[in-house]
């Protein structure tokens, strides 16, 4: 399907180089992942790959807002700041860091010109293979679950894909 | 890598071009 003889080899070393000659950092899994995913979901194809990816939690506008006073509400709803996702999210003004952003390694989406229009096509988290499964899964989980709330998709939903060592789940 | 392909073509054929 593309994907240069090398690359998959080079993939294949990487799933068995077993305990002693394993990676010691799962950034060693991050070009060779980067490469099949930008192989097959290309950019020609509408496709664009978010490295550390960031999904930000959706926040209600400021409380000062009072229902029914439509011009209050749009002067202060102009001030949020919107994700990729289309998704209303605090806005920069405020002070302080921005609570409960999620960090996917990589998130592969179907793009196009508008900086709010994403849909998330995949979610890409990547462990070495000695780490906590029960763990890594949750956080990926976790990472889907705020995705999909989101709503950025097409028909056929989201899939997460943990890589863990030389073991992939698709979720 | 499969994975990747037959989920491309599912996405191609629903995906307004």
């Amino acid at each position: 399907g593309g994907v240069p003889v090398w690359l998959r080899k080079r993939l294949r070393a990487l799933c068995n180089s077993g305990a002693t000659k394993r990676p010691h950092f799962e950034s060693s899994w991050y070009g060779p992942i980067n490469g099949v995913s930008y192989t097959v979901f290309t950019v020609k194809d509408g496709f664009i790959i978010k490295p550390q990816a960031k999904f930000r939690d959706k926040v209600s506008p400021p409380s000062s807002v009072i229902p029914g006073r439509s011009n209050s509400v749009s002067s202060n709803t102009s001030n949020m700041s919107t994700s990729s996702y289309n998704v209303e999210a605090r806005p920069r003004t405020e002070p302080g860091p921005e609570a409960d952003i999620l960090e996917p390694d990589f998130v592969i989406c179907i793009a196009g010109s508008s900086l709010t229009g994403d849909k998330i096509v995949y979610i890409i988290e990547i462990k070495r293979g000695d780490e906590d499964a029960f763990k890594a899964s949750e956080q990926i989980t976790h990472y889907v679950k705020r995705a999909v709330s989101t709503g950025a998709m097409i028909s056929t939903g989201i899939v997460g894909l943990l890589v863990l060592g030389s073991e992939t789940f698709r979720i | 890598i499969q994975c990747f392909l037959d989920r491309k073509e599912e996405i191609m054929k629903v995906m307004p071009v």
